[in-house]
């Protein structure tokens, strides 16, 4: 009885799996609540490096200013929210 | 709390809406309840009233879709955004998009309305037990019509309290067949269905013909979600089958089993193993009522809050016992006012607190009532001595500030200053000693501004301010007691805002010093290109100077005029670039 018990994982058809990796997710965050990179009509554009743009963020949603990409930034980002930018452009 | 850019807000109390299509995760009911509830959050802080419309234009509509669903802001999915809305005005403006592919629930799982029975429409009570079995979900034991039903009270064998759960064999909603339920199979396009289906929608949503052969009669209706409706997974939503057979065991319930996510999940038909059909089993939800309450707030003109506790927060979570915070109520009376009740519950927008009266301790004479101000030394009589005329200042890369006094430019830098009337024919005058006017000062000045009213100088040299009513001087004083943070090393530029207000800048960040109380206002400091949107983040003078802002940087300086747009010249005044569109929406106003 002390054997573990072996689990059976199986491949489910159509499931999706994100590959998206934290780097990427945490791009695509910023720049779609408009944390940075904000092109205007003019073409005039405004680059927030991607420190800055997490500090941004960070401060925003009252996280620690850490400006790293780090746990609770990633949980920050993956939570369920609002879809109206936070920084409008 | 924020406001969205130039405070839109909407010009009449009495402000509508109308409820354009239903999602199939609850009954209409339940979700007419819940819109409702959201706009009495408002309604009971403010002035307003909200009367819905059954038809025509009402100022706020509000939709369910799914992914791209006409405004070019699509959705994106089960989780991540789950809904968004525009702020007051014409058109989209005030509108309200939920998205359909979340779980709408009330916060706590499945919502299910019963109808027929006999229990009069009450909710299913999960769990319930029925011939002695306990039940998580709806079922169809007991009937030969296949129909789902559940108790409405925790032990049907001793109540007997039942009713029908929503079912495509009960009814359909919207489409044209005035709710009739499916007719399976049915024929579409040639192919027969026995369940319902996505097939000719682009927009996911289940239907089923009401008729036997769509191609024919073209009657539909969609199909109302099952409590035990799957998500995502192979099977467009299909309910879980129990039991269901799964590598030769047999489950009547959700199993994480064959998954490394722990993700629970159900065969669509008796046999995972010979169908491989299956989803996501139904979870906790999210609150209709709640994140409806949030793009209301939208709606109305609030934009996001960095407060975790208020409703205008940007994450959802889901609370228990809903309450306004004091912020959203601040925000929400900031445009609109509070309640005009004879006995308000909340307090009035802009009436003085205790904590808007400067402390005493902190005062000293120029908080004190304003006395007439001292005339103060004008450049045009200044004693201070010109110093080598042959110094030009336009070899002066950068400077340590520069501010109007009295209408007149003045440029400053180590110990020195050049004044620039401002007379059109005027050339820059000889540099004079910072040291001989205001004797007081160090040689490098960061900051300084004139206050329009009583025609008081500020100085800022790191973290010390100096006060000058001609050539009285008080300071130096900390800039912490002005309530800036202990973080902000220098004031870089400062900008009149209106008579008592004054744009502090500092790195990436501004603040507004109300100049009568002599504090920082509330809900600062701000990002300056979130504000100014265009102009360098990292400028080194900020100031106001006849009717444009400039912002300098090396140099080049950015000029912006009333209407936000920018010229950025360089140092010979040659214009580098324009934009015609330094105004961005959305931008909120100092």
């Amino acid at each position: 009885w002390s054997v573990p018990l072996k689990s059976v994982f199986v491949t489910f058809p159509g499931d999706v799996i994100k590959n998206m990796s934290d780097t990427d997710l945490a791009e695509s965050y910023l720049k779609k609540f408009g944390y940075m990179d904000t092109l205007h009509r003019s073409g005039f554009q405004s680059v927030v490096s991607t420190s800055k743009a997490l500090q941004r963020m960070q401060r925003q949603l009252g996280l620690d200013e850490t400006g790293q990409l780090d746990t609770q930034t990633l949980d920050a980002m993956k939570r369920p929210r609002c879809g109206v930018p936070d920084v409008a452009n | 709390y924020k406001t969205f850019y130039r405070n839109p807000k909407w010009d009449h109390n009495d402000v509508t809406y109308r409820i354009l299509n239903y999602s199939p995760d609850l009954d209409s009911s339940v979700i007419d309840d819940a819109f409702a509830r959201a706009f009495k959050v408002w309604s009971d802080v403010t002035p307003l009233t909200f009367t819905r419309l059954f038809d025509g234009t009402a100022d706020i509509m509000i939709s369910f879709g799914k992914k791209n669903h006409g405004d070019f802001s699509p959705f994106d999915g089960k989780h991540g955004t789950l809904a968004h809305a525009y702020g007051p005005g014409k058109g989209i403006q005030g509108d309200a998009h939920f998205d359909d592919d979340e779980f709408w629930t009330l916060g706590k799982g499945p919502v299910v309305k019963t109808s027929y029975g006999n229990a009069e429409g009450a909710m299913c009570h999960f769990p319930f037990v029925f011939g002695g079995k306990t039940y998580t979900t709806c079922t169809s034991e007991g009937r030969a019509d296949k129909l789902p039903w559940c108790a409405t009270t925790d032990d049907y064998d001793r109540d007997g309290k039942y009713g029908f759960c929503p079912s495509e064999l009960l009814y359909t909603t919207g489409g044209n067949s005035d709710g009739a339920k499916c007719v399976f199979p049915f024929v579409f396009l040639g192919d027969e269905y026995n369940s319902c289906t996505t097939e000719g929608r682009s927009d996911g949503y289940r239907w089923c013909a009401t008729t036997s052969n769509y191609d024919q009669d073209k009657k539909f209706g969609f199909c109302p979600n099952r409590d035990t409706t799957t998500i995502g997974g192979n099977a467009e939503g299909e309910p879980c089958h129990f039991p269901f057979v799964f590598l030769g065991k047999e489950y009547d319930s959700c199993t994480s089993e064959g998954r490394g996510d722990g993700k629970l999940w159900c065969g669509t038909t008796s046999s995972y193993d010979d169908d491989k059909k299956w989803g996501f089993c139904p979870d906790q939800g999210y609150s209709l009522f709640l994140v409806a309450a949030h793009e209301f707030g939208h709606a109305l003109g609030l934009d996001h809050s960095n407060i975790r506790e208020a409703l205008m927060y940007p994450m959802y979570s889901y609370v228990e016992d809903f309450s306004l915070h004091e912020d959203d109520i601040e925000g929400i009376q900031y445009l609109y006012g509070g309640r005009t009740d004879p006995k308000p519950t909340v307090p009035q927008p802009n009436t003085p607190t205790t904590t808007d009266i400067p402390d005493p301790d902190e005062t000293d004479s120029t908080d004190e009532p304003e006395p007439e101000p001292e005339p103060t030394n004008r450049p045009t009589t200044t004693t201070s001595s010109p110093l080598d005329p042959t110094k030009d200042a336009c070899k002066v890369i950068k400077f340590d500030t520069i501010t109007v006094i009295g209408g007149d430019l003045y440029f400053f830098k180590d110990g020195h200053y050049w004044r620039k009337s401002r007379k059109e024919d005027s050339a820059l005058k000889s540099p004079m000693l910072i040291s001989e006017r205001w004797p007081a000062l160090p040689a490098v000045i960061d900051s300084a501004f004139e206050d329009v009213v009583t025609k008081k100088l500020y100085f800022f040299s790191g973290t010390k301010f100096w006060v000058y009513t001609g050539k009285n001087v008080l300071g130096p004083r900390s800039i912490e007691k002005l309530g800036l943070p202990d973080s902000v090393q220098k004031v870089e530029g400062a900008l009149q805002r209106g008579q008592n207000k004054v744009l502090l800048f500092s790195g990436e960040n501004f603040w507004r010093l109300d100049v009568k109380t002599q504090k920082i206002d509330k809900g600062y400091p701000k990002y300056t290109d979130v504000v100014f949107g265009g102009v360098p983040i990292d400028a080194h003078e900020v100031f106001l100077y006849e009717g444009h802002t400039f912002f300098c940087r090396d140099r080049f300086y950015w000029r912006m005029n009333s209407r936000r747009q920018i010229h950025v010249m360089d140092a010979e005044d040659n214009e580098v670039e324009s934009s015609s569109d330094a105004g961005p929406s959305g931008m909120e106003e100092p």
